[in-house]
């Protein structure tokens, strides 16, 4: 951004006001962001809301995270969350089109067991790995 | 910052949703539509109780440490089948354990494929319980033998699942009271062809010896049939199961104490298969 507005300032000489020229503090940064913070949400998918206990015998639903915003974590003992997230941010400024911002995504997803009826009223007991979202953070 | 937004309002999915979320579950599942179990005529399946068992055990064994379900096969001498880590049931398993207690697995014949240490279900992709497929219950043959047949479809397998173990699974009441505390042989036989007016050709998959007053679950390994009967669906004729005094005296299967399919649900006889998934389902793109 700073390098944009250098640019800005060199094309056009009249406008010299104060604000193209101040660097974006961190206050400036975290209010555009802010609207992008880390936002885990849980969604609980229900076979009895969907009308098939029927034929699904376990289990009652299950839920689910998902996420959006930026979120920052820890990535590990010395790189930690706040660490990696001002880096990160830091030379993503100097070098937005290359370095992205960092961002949530799914980090721990766990198996779902689903038991239920064939048409042939045959009982099958299905394992899904990686099924269900658990947590998010910066990927 | 990682904490689940409180914001977000919890509300009943509209119409195009709950079909989008019906679709997408579907597409995971691998199925074409949602199954219709139970329409009129088809019987219920006899194998819920056991399946829930085997579902609360593999999700505590995803909440907890692996789960140890082995079954301890039988070479010869008294390895048991016992099932450890377990959680006993209210059916059939605290008995089952009770049993494998009681009687050792011995085999008279060389097993077909000797059972060994294997953790089944965190293995298993998927377990399938079969409902018995048949209709009359035959119990005298043209030699004045007494037996019971059974029959499982194995064409219902999603595609890509690989059978990796499959057990027969019968329960035993007390035997009628004139087998006083006789030992009884009960035997399972693949059919290997069938003929109109005489026995058909049998093939022993597995044997037990039981006392007649034992009461509990008998298992019986028939994964390399299992096996066949999925390559080849045609050679499927079913299995034949029947009882012996220790002379050798075929006995009615139902006085041996064995409960057939009129039996309560809860103790009906049938088959389950584990599997591993041979190939990864991959999705369509949405």
């Amino acid at each position: 951004a700073a390098n944009n507005k250098r640019k800005n300032q060199n094309r056009n000489k009249s406008s010299s006001h104060q604000e193209s020229s101040r660097m974006p503090s961190v206050g400036d940064y975290n209010a555009s962001e802010q609207k992008q913070a880390c936002k885990k949400h849980e969604l609980y998918v229900s076979f009895r809301d969907l009308g098939w206990q029927d034929w699904i015998i376990a289990p009652e639903g299950y839920a689910a995270f998902y996420c959006d915003g930026e979120c920052s974590f820890p990535l590990n003992a010395h790189m930690n969350a706040t660490n990696h997230a001002i880096v990160q941010t830091l030379v993503h400024l100097m070098f937005p089109d290359h370095v992205p911002k960092p961002c949530c995504a799914p980090t721990k997803l766990n198996a779902i067991s689903v038991l239920y009826f064939d048409d042939s009223s045959n009982v099958i007991l299905k394992k899904y790995r990686n099924m269900v979202v658990r947590s998010c953070g910066c990927h | 910052d990682n904490h689940v937004h409180s914001s977000f309002i919890y509300r009943r999915l509209r119409n195009h949703e709950r079909r989008e979320i019906q679709r997408e579950i579907l597409s995971i599942l691998g199925l074409p539509h949602r199954p219709r179990p139970f329409a009129p005529g088809k019987q219920a399946s006899s194998a819920p109780l056991f399946m829930l068992d085997l579902y609360n055990a593999m999700t505590n064994e995803e909440d907890s440490e692996e789960l140890e379900y082995s079954l301890k096969g039988s070479i010869a001498g008294d390895s048991r089948g016992i099932r450890k880590g377990y959680p006993a049931s209210p059916n059939g398993y605290s008995q089952r354990i009770q049993l494998s207690r009681m009687t050792p697995l011995t085999t008279q014949n060389p097993p077909l494929a000797s059972l060994h240490d294997t953790n089944f279900l965190s293995d298993a992709d998927m377990v399938m319980s079969f409902v018995n497929l048949v209709e009359r219950d035959k119990d005298f043959s043209h030699q004045r033998r007494h037996y019971k047949e059974f029959r499982f479809d194995l064409t219902q397998i999603p595609r890509g699942e690989a059978v990796t173990a499959a057990e027969f699974r019968i329960y035993k009441d007390r035997s009628n009271s004139r087998f006083g505390n006789e030992t009884i042989q009960i035997s399972i036989y693949q059919i290997i062809k069938d003929y109109p007016n005489r026995d058909a050709d049998l093939f022993l998959l597995d044997s037990r010896k039981a006392q007649a007053s034992d009461v509990g679950w008998f298992v019986f390994d028939i994964t390399a049939t299992s096996n066949h009967w999925v390559i080849n669906p045609h050679n499927n004729l079913g299995l034949q199961l029947c009882a012996e005094t220790g002379d050798g005296r075929s006995i009615n299967v139902k006085s041996a104490g064995l409960i057939g399919r009129h039996g309560p649900q809860s103790k009906q006889p049938f088959m389950v298969a584990f599997f591993k998934a041979s190939e990864v389902l991959f999705r369509s793109v949405r």
